[in-house]
């Protein structure tokens, strides 16, 4: 069986929030290690990669391999019943219809709980392959947010181009263009507002904004973004959780021109 | 226009 207590609803509530408009029907994979979960979106541009690891829980118990088919339109209604602070415990049986949830204040004396009814989800899974990516860069979340969202105002689309003169965020639309250039920057009071590039080559690519603006549904999650990227293959872009969990979003680049 | 390129062509079954 599985038993998975979550100090604060509020993480599973804002990882379900970031993802929920991407996919909607997903298998929780549940096994001693953690939590996890793989879907790609309907048109298979985008895959989201989700680790909640047994130490984010405590205490977290799973006996056996459990696969929690969700609808995340259902599971986002009952989340909403959580109070951001509530203690969120997660439970299951070993071949489970149902997955219950409870959410106890830890204020007051209230206990609520859910059972939601569990789907059969026939889903491919892909596996991704390890890369040394080209270029890697840190920065805060809440900036890739803004540049996302300004760029989108122009332009469907973005170019991502890294070298060593920093990374260069640029769009062309029908009213103009426009840019974001960010150099390394090393904030010793604020790490959180730290650039960091590190670059082995050049790299140029470019993606759907939409998508883009979507994955910025995690900024809340952490405080800084990891964009990894190589010529010619999918983005990642990485929010590290605490206990080494983490939402991971991977997105296929535009080819040819 | 530039394509959009597709996740099942760079991740295949593991």
């Amino acid at each position: 069986m599985l038993e998975a207590r979550l100090e604060q609803a509020n993480l599973l509530k804002k990882v379900v929030d970031a993802i929920k408009d991407l996919v909607q029907d997903c298998n929780f994979d549940c096994n001693d290690s953690g939590i996890a979960l793989q879907a790609m979106d309907n048109s298979h541009v985008a895959l989201v990669s989700m680790m909640l690891k047994s130490e984010s829980f405590s205490p977290f118990r799973c006996d056996r391999n459990i696969a929690l088919g969700i609808n995340l339109t259902s599971l986002t209604k009952v989340l909403r019943a959580a109070q951001n602070e509530d203690i969120l415990t997660l439970k299951a049986e070993d071949a489970p219809d149902v997955v219950n949830l409870v959410f106890e204040s830890a204020e007051s004396d209230r206990i609520s709980e859910y059972d939601i009814k569990l789907m059969d989800i026939d889903q491919e899974h892909l596996g991704i392959p390890e890369t040394e990516y080209a270029a890697t860069i840190s920065m805060p979340s809440a900036e890739f947010q803004r540049i996302c969202r300004d760029l989108m105002a122009l332009s469907e689309s973005v170019s991502i181009e890294c070298s060593k003169e920093g990374v260069k965020f640029a769009c062309q639309g029908d009213i103009g263009s426009g840019s974001v250039t960010l150099r390394s920057h090393t904030n010793v009071d604020k790490p959180e507002m730290n650039v960091e590039i590190d670059l082995t080559e050049p790299v140029s690519l470019t993606f759907s904004l939409k998508y883009l603006v979507g994955f910025c549904k995690a900024s809340s999650l952490s405080g800084q973004v990891k964009l990894c990227l190589s010529n010619e293959v999918p983005l990642l872009v990485e929010y590290a959780l605490a206990n080494n969990s983490y939402l991971r979003f991977y997105l296929a680049p535009k080819i040819g021109d | 226009t530039a394509g959009q390129g597709s996740i099942t062509s760079f991740f295949g079954a593991p």
